[in-house]
């Protein structure tokens, strides 16, 4: 464990339960979309199927529980409890183009051929891509409340945190995961325009709002 | 090719 990894690991937490509160608080998932939580709930659920088979420590059963079981917490809040507020009509994106390619992506390039290890890796493949029914849901209103942004920002910094955490493994432990790091690369870039966004106008009091 | 881990992260 590292510094950069521990702030990742409290950034994404920190990010979940900012969406969590966001939605209990106000009774409204307004803005968010239930597909990218539905796919987020699917990757915790492939990656964390090692927590019935091999110990790692109490922080890395902790963590994956509370994933876990706050990933299905947002994704009944938003289809089950907060349904009338849910933006179905702007969230559009179809998951089937991001499953699909990533899971033949997982069968054919991973590190061992066995079922834990190519679900392991479609989970790695899949989180990278699964914010994009979300960017998509904001380019397609517009516009994000300031909340959103928080938690997208928050959701995206664990990622960049984690490749600072891979950068200091590679050199003081000799130890690297070319899928990981790459798609964890992937992630990244995805928030770019929005980290742009968020630090020029977010921060700055402003909503997010996109240029026309 | 890949150094072959236990996925000791989250």
């Amino acid at each position: 464990m590292n510094i950069f990894r521990l702030l990742g690991d409290l950034s994404h937490i920190l990010a979940i339960i900012i969406l969590l509160l966001k939605i209990w608080k106000t009774r409204s998932c307004a803005g968010i979309s239930g597909k990218s939580q539905i796919l987020f709930a699917t990757v915790y659920t492939m990656r964390y199927l090692d927590l019935v088979t091999t110990y790692i420590s109490a922080y890395n059963t902790f963590m994956k529980v509370i994933f876990i079981a706050t990933s299905y917490a947002t994704v009944f809040l938003i289809y089950v409890k907060c349904k009338a507020t849910y933006d179905h009509n702007h969230d559009t994106f179809r998951i089937e183009f991001l499953i699909l390619p990533t899971l033949v992506l997982a069968l054919l390039i991973n590190h061992e051929f066995t079922i834990m290890e190519v679900l392991w890796t479609f989970s790695i493949y899949l989180e990278s891509v699964a914010i994009l029914p979300q960017l998509f849901l904001v380019s397609k209103t517009g516009e994000a409340e300031s909340i959103t942004s928080h938690y997208l920002f928050a959701l995206g910094s664990y990622r960049g945190l984690y490749l600072l955490n891979w950068l200091y493994r590679f050199y003081a432990e000799d130890h690297y995961d070319l899928i990981a790091i790459i798609a964890g690369l992937v992630q990244t870039v995805l928030y770019c325009d929005f980290f742009y966004l968020y630090i020029t106008k977010v921060l700055k009091g402003k909503k997010l709002q996109l240029p026309a | 090719f890949i150094a072959r881990l236990s996925h000791d992260e989250l």
